[in-house]
């Protein structure tokens, strides 16, 4: 099992819709300052739910749609982010988020799998039984590294609370 | 409780001192405040450099840190592996032989795992099999280039 | 006590605004949360880099920041002057162009102060008019080695 | 005016007596992780006496002396750090500091000038002279650039306060 591709729309930095192939194995990311690397790996927190608009460098989360769609005046925007896995040669299994924000600044945020709607608990369910968890390190961020070092000692004995 | 926390504590002990040796060349474990009461106290993370005293992470180097820090990690990820694993600049404290260090390990891991890693490092960016770019030029939005979706290994 | 800070703020924000267009090609400014009463409130960076709109800290890269911060240290240091000045690994949340240009930068004020730079970064040691090189062996003392002071620029 | 030589006795990784000469321009210091690189910035601030000793990452100020020499068993232990600088082509300009740790624990900490013992304000006003001010970020440590983005607003305006 891997992520096959990431599909953004409208997703902070990218505009528009951006499609992204990916291979099993050892990628890199790489690009100047500021170009939107870390943003690629928030659209995968963002649509797997492993972490809150804070975790994606965002005050709400409305903040993720494209400043340049909020711009337009659009009584709705919209942000959506597919990630497709490969489960086997054949099988894909895809989760999708989307993000519909009102001018008014109300929003809602729904997840599907497979096309078909469902909860965030039952999205977690899942990734589960993929062995992919919130707590479990999947996602490395900036600045995690750091704060392993400089967080108390009773806070580094939790991380192995929760994987127990 | 205390059962199924002693398992995954002496687990995750296990790899990262097999980790630590492997990344920084020295001794590394992981040491509980209370042993017998492991909820009343927390965790530290101990490690020897290659050669030096033992030492508690405050009084290592920058890089020392990163690569005990980033050991601990690793050991939590093989306590329960994961299809895939995305890191974002994790080498940025490194010098130069850590860092291909570190992707030397990396490269290994990822045939059992996929791994995605942002990296402004060269030796990083040589060790991978291939390499996304992202730019995003004045005023537009970011564009995904050079897709070299051909393994250069 | 308001006369004398107000003097300050007016000669680093100046300071501030010249060095980020030059390290990031962009705009930036130091804004007070109450400019009536300096005292009352807390001072914000404010910065576009490059054909972007106006953000706070919060919003940027983590390379963005720390121009932006960087951008901040050398905007004090501008307004009162030393003979010597040393940094620690400043460079490391930056992509190798924004390295360059921040070497380039030190290069042109060490005609007036001097600069001692602590570095991992190829562009950095290479801007330098000398290097000096440290290294432990196994268990030994910090030895300094490749005193290498004739400059090569 | 620039700093000519930095003379380490005993100071943390440093064993024994190191003279590393300095010219004026642009110096950059490299070497492996661990090295020693930032303990030679620690030893800049010691002399100078613009940091405690949690600014140059030491639990307490015994901490500083080579571990070599305090595993030797001496009565006491010593650590010394003199910096030279030249004021102009024919005058130098000397500051030493020395720190004395008993076998129980107890330590003394001396400053002089030109050989010539000193208190640290008086060290501190004749610093001023030469423009040189603990808050004044002549040396940015491993963290500072990061500090000065997650410190809070106010804490960023009183920087400017202590300069004005
Ligand atoms: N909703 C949004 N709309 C448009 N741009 C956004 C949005 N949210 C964030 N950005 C921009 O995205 C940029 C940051 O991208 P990102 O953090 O991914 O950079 P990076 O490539 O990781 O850089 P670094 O190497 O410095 O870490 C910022 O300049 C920010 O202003
Ligand atoms: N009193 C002491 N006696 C001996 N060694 C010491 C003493 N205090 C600190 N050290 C050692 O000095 C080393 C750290 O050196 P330093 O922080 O200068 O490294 P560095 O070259 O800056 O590395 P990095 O590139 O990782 O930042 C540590 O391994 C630490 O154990
Ligand atoms: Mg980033
Ligand atoms: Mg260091």
């Amino acid at each position: 099992m891997y992520i096959k591709q990431l599909e953004l729309t409208n997703f902070k930095s990218f505009g528009g819709t951006t499609v992204i192939p990916l291979l099993p194995g050892f990628t890199v990311i790489s690009g100047p300052n500021g170009s939107g690397k870390s943003n690629l790996l928030d659209a995968l927190l963002f649509a797997l739910g492993l972490a809150g608009s804070k975790g994606m460098r965002a005050e709400r989360l409305p903040d993720l749609v494209n400043h340049s769609q909020t711009r337009r005046g659009h009584s709705v925007v919209e942000t959506r982010v597919t990630v497709t896995f490969a489960l086997d040669v054949e099988t894909e299994w895809r989760v999708t988020r989307r993000l519909r924000v009102t001018k008014q600044g109300t929003y809602t945020s729904t997840y599907a799998v497979n096309d078909q709607p469902c909860t965030l608990n039952e999205l977690h369910d899942q990734l589960q039984a993929f062995c992919i968890y919130p707590q479990g390190y999947n996602v490395v961020l900036q600045g995690d590294v750091t704060s392993i070092i400089s967080m108390n000692a009773k806070a580094r004995r939790e991380i192995i609370d929760e994987l127990a | 409780r205390h059962q199924s926390f002693r398992e995954a504590f002496d687990a995750v002990n296990a790899n990262f001192q097999t980790i630590f040796a492997t990344l920084s060349d020295g001794d590394g474990y992981l040491q509980l405040e209370s042993p017998e009461d492991p909820f009343a106290g927390g965790l530290n993370l101990v490690a020897h450099p290659k050669g030096k005293p033992v030492q508690r992470l405050a009084s290592m180097s920058g890089g020392e840190k990163s690569l005990t820090a980033l050991s601990f990690i690793f050991a939590l990820q093989r306590y329960r592996p994961s299809p895939f694993y995305a890191f974002d600049e994790v080498d940025m404290f490194l010098d130069g032989a850590n860092v291909e260090r570190l992707a030397k390990m990396i490269q290994q891991q990822s045939q059992e795992a996929q791994f995605i890693v942002v990296s402004l490092r060269r030796p990083m960016i040589e060790a991978a099999q291939r390499t996304i770019g992202v730019t995003q030029a004045r005023g537009q939005h970011t564009q995904v280039i050079g897709l070299d979706l051909t393994a250069h290994h």
